[in-house]
C-alpha cells in the first residue's frame, strides 16, 4: 500500500460527508446506500465514524460530474478515468468525484458504484494506490461481488497505518452490553443463517458472523449493518442463488437482496400462506437441493415451495416426526453443505439432509466475539 | 529508430505512443513536453524508465517497451489519482 504524498490524515475521528449531486443512472436511494456501505467498509476497520449531512460544507463532498468540473482534473468521457478523489484536508480535501460519463450501477453491469466508492474514499482518507492486485486500492477497476467484498489485508494495513484499528468496545457498563449479552456460553440464539460464505447468528440487537470452519466470530449491531431491520430477529434464511436473505420478527418479514433492503417490506407472514394463528416463526431454513424452505413454529413446521411460491399442502407436521433427534422445538437453524445445523439452547445438532439423521451433536460456544 | 522504444511505427502506433505518453504523464509523472529537443536523444530512456516503473507497479512483465499487455492495461478503466507522486 502507499499513503498519499505528505501523508495527509484527518485529525478527527468523526467525519461528515454530503452527496451534493447524483447520477441519473441509479435511484438516489441506491446511491445513498452504496456510499453508506462504502464508508462502512472503512469504519469497520478504523476508529473513524462517518455521518451524512444534507446541507452546508461536509468534510467529504461527493458528486457526479462530466468533463471539466471545476478542479484541475477534467474527466475524459466514458472509460479511461472513472473517478478521482482528494486526500484529507480543508476545502476540496477529501472530496470524491465520479465521472458521469460512466454507467453507474449497483450490480455487475456498467461500473459498480459501491466498489469505486470504497476505492475513492480510501484516497479521501489518505491512502494512495496499492500495487497489490488484490487490494481495492489497486488503480484499475475490476468487478467483484459486493456481497462478498472484503478489504484485502494490504488495504487494512494501509488504512490502519494512518488511523489504527477500530476502538475496543467499552467494558460492560450495563446488563445488556455487548459482552454480557454474548459472552454467556449457554447463549440461546434467536436466529441463524448463511449469507454468502459467512454464517450469521442473531441475538437481541446484535448479530455475529464467522466462516463455517472458524470458531472466531465477530459481532456488530444489526442496526449498523441493516438499519431497516428491527432488533430481536427471530428467524432468517438465505436463498443463495438469488442473493436473497429473509428475516422474520413476529408476524412480519423483510428481504435483503444483494445486501440491499428491498422496497415494500416488511410484509405479513400470512402472505406466505401461514394460517392466522401463526404469530411468529421460531426458525427457518432453505434447502437448495429441494428448493424448499422449512418454517419451524413451536413443535410443528411448514414447508414452502420457493419455485411455485406456495406453501406445500399437508402441513403443518410435527418436527419430532420428520426430523428424528430434533425438537420438539428449535431456536435457530441454518443450512451448509448438505447439512442442517439445528440450535436448541446451548446444543447444536448437525443433521444430514439426505440420510435424515443427526450426524453430530455438540455444545456451541458461540460467544459472538467477547 | 523511433524516438521511443517501439518496433516500426505506423499511424496507429504513433497514437499509441501519444496515448502512452499522456498516461505516463498523468499517472507516473513523466514529463515529455518539458524535455528540450536537444535532450530528445535522452527521452527514449526516460520513457523506457517510466514504462518500466508503470509495468513494475501494475504487475506487468517489466520490458520497458510499449507492448500489447502494457497498452491493454493503459486502456483499462481506472482511478484518476496518480500511481506515484513526485
Amino acid at each position: 500500500f502507499r499513503t498519499l504524498a505528505g501523508r495527509p490524515v484527518w485529525r478527527k475521528r468523526f467525519l461528515t460527508y454530503r452527496i451534493n449531486s447524483y447520477t441519473p443512472d441509479m435511484k438516489p436511494a441506491d446511491v445513498d446506500y452504496a456510499i453508506q456501505k462504502a464508508f462502512q467498509v472503512w469504519s469497520d476497520v478504523t476508529p473513524l465514524k462517518f455521518r451524512k449531512i444534507h446541507s452546508g460544507e461536509a468534510d467529504i463532498m461527493i458528486g457526479f460530474a462530466s468533463g471539466a468540473h471545476g478542479d484541475f482534473n477534467p474527466f475524459d468521457g466514458r472509460g479511461g478515468i472513472i473517478a478521482h478523489a482528494f486526500g484529507p484536508g480543508p476545502g476540496i480535501g477529501g472530496d470524491t468525484h465520479f465521472d458521469e460519463a460512466e454507467t453507474w450501477t449497483a450490480n455487475y453491469r456498467g461500473t459498480n458504484l459501491f466498489l469505486v466508492a470504497v476505492h475513492e474514499l480510501g484516497h479521501s482518507l489518505g491512502l494512495g494506490h496499492s500495487s497489490d492486485p488484490k487490494a481495492i486500492m489497486f488503480p484499475t477497476y475490476s468487478y467483484v461481488d459486493p456481497n462478498t467484498f472484503r478489504l484485502s489485508s494490504d488495504d487494512v494495513r494501509g488504512i490502519q497505518s494512518l488511523y489504527g484499528g477500530p476502538e475496543r468496545r467499552q467494558p460492560p457498563s450495563h446488563p445488556d452490553s455487548t459482552e454480557s449479552a454474548t459472552c454467556n456460553p449457554i447463549l440461546s440464539l434467536d436466529a441463524a443463517t448463511t449469507v454468502g460464505n459467512k454464517i450469521i447468528f442473531f441475538k437481541d440487537r446484535y448479530f455475529g458472523w464467522r466462516n463455517p470452519e472458524s470458531p472466531k466470530s465477530n459481532i456488530s449491531l444489526i442496526s449498523s449493518f441493516w438499519p431497516n431491520l428491527p432488533s430481536g430477529i427471530q428467524a432468517a434464511y438465505e436463498i443463495g442463488d438469488r442473493n436473497q436473505v429473509f428475516f422474520f420478527k413476529d408476524d412480519k418479514y423483510w428481504v435483503i437482496s444483494n445486501l440491499r433492503p428491498q422496497r415494500l417490506y416488511p410484509k405479513n407472514v400470512r402472505s406466505l400462506g401461514f394460517p392466522n394463528f401463526v404469530e411468529k416463526i421460531d426458525a427457518a431454513v432453505f434447502n437448495p437441493l429441494l428448493y424448499k424452505t422449512y418454517f419451524f413454529v413451536g413443535s410443528q413446521y411448514w414447508r414452502y415451495d420457493e419455485r411455485r411460491q406456495l406453501m406445500d399442502p399437508g402441513y403443518p407436521k410435527f418436527i419430532t416426526k420428520a426430523f428424528p433427534g430434533i425438537g420438539p422445538k428449535i431456536d435457530a437453524v441454518y443450512y451448509n453443505n448438505r447439512h442442517y445445523y439445528f440450535f436448541q439452547g446451548s446444543v447444536v445438532s448437525e443433521y444430514d439432509v439426505l440420510s435424515h439423521r443427526v450426524t453430530k451433536r455438540l455444545k456451541h460456544d458461540i460467544k459472538l466475539g467477547c | 529508430s523511433g524516438a521511443v522504444p517501439l518496433t516500426n511505427s505506423t499511424g496507429s502506433e504513433e497514437n499509441d505512443v501519444l496515448f502512452a505518453e499522456r498516461y505516463l504523464e498523468t499517472f507516473y509523472g513523466f514529463v515529455m513536453d518539458g524535455v528540450p529537443v536537444t535532450k530528445m536523444k535522452v527521452s527514449p530512456n526516460l520513457m523506457k524508465n517510466k514504462l518500466q516503473e508503470m509495468q513494475q507497479f501494475l504487475g506487468l512483465k517489466v520490458t520497458g517497451r510499449l507492448d500489447a499487455s502494457t497498452l491493454d492495461m493503459m486502456h483499462m478503466p481506472r482511478c484518476g489519482v496518480p500511481d506515484v507522486h513526485e
